[in-house]
């Protein structure tokens, strides 16, 4: 699957949160916005204590930038091992570097990927399916698909 | 849950919306925190 196509995809998904009109890569590089759509999801598990460990203010600084990434990577990988039972050791975990430092669309599209698949299974995933249902053709496709891989991986 | 967006083709229509409906009444796995 073409990942420029999942990672603009899924730049489309986030813009049906709150407020993320016109989201972009560059704006996701942080961290800090992945981890309030993550504590919006699954405020039980992805809470307000966690959301103090992102750092809020950290400019262009990658190294800082990169560390909140492992963290919510972390947190994802916890969250479908702890609550959603669910294995995702066979999926090729997003390298955070490259986000971090060059905002690689590659690695973000499986980052976001795996956000996704939060949303899609989390207690609220009734608002998210059904937000994706309303979505363009060609993106629900391309979303279809990235679950189908997630759940791939699960299965297999 | 029909899928609402305007000038979907059937075809697709129909397997999108059966994917998506399907993880609906999928069971949530989720344990209490």
């Amino acid at each position: 699957m073409e990942n420029n196509s999942l990672c603009s995809s899924l730049l489309k998904w986030l813009e049906t949160f709150p407020g993320r009109q016109g989201i972009t890569i560059h704006m996701l590089t942080d961290g800090v916005v992945m981890a309030t759509v993550l504590h919006q999801i699954a405020p039980e598990y992805f809470s307000k204590f966690w959301l103090t460990k992102i750092k809020a203010d950290v400019g262009d600084n990658w190294r800082l930038k990169v560390s909140n990434l492992r963290k919510v990577l972390q947190g994802i990988v916890d969250y479908y091992q702890e609550q959603l039972n669910q294995n995702i050791k066979h999926f090729p975990l997003p390298d955070l570097n490259k986000i971090g430092e060059h905002g690689d669309p590659l690695e973000m599209g499986r980052m976001l990927q795996l956000i996704l698949g939060c949303a899609v299974n989390c207690e609220n995933k009734q608002q998210y399916i059904e937000a994706i249902m309303n979505m363009e053709e060609r993106v629900q496709k391309v979303i279809m698909e990235a679950i189908q891989e997630l759940m791939l991986r699960e299965s297999s | 849950i029909e899928s609402t967006k305007p000038g979907v083709t059937g075809a697709n229509e129909g397997v999108l919306a059966n994917f998506f409906n399907s993880l609906l009444s999928k069971k949530t796995g989720t344990n209490p925190p």
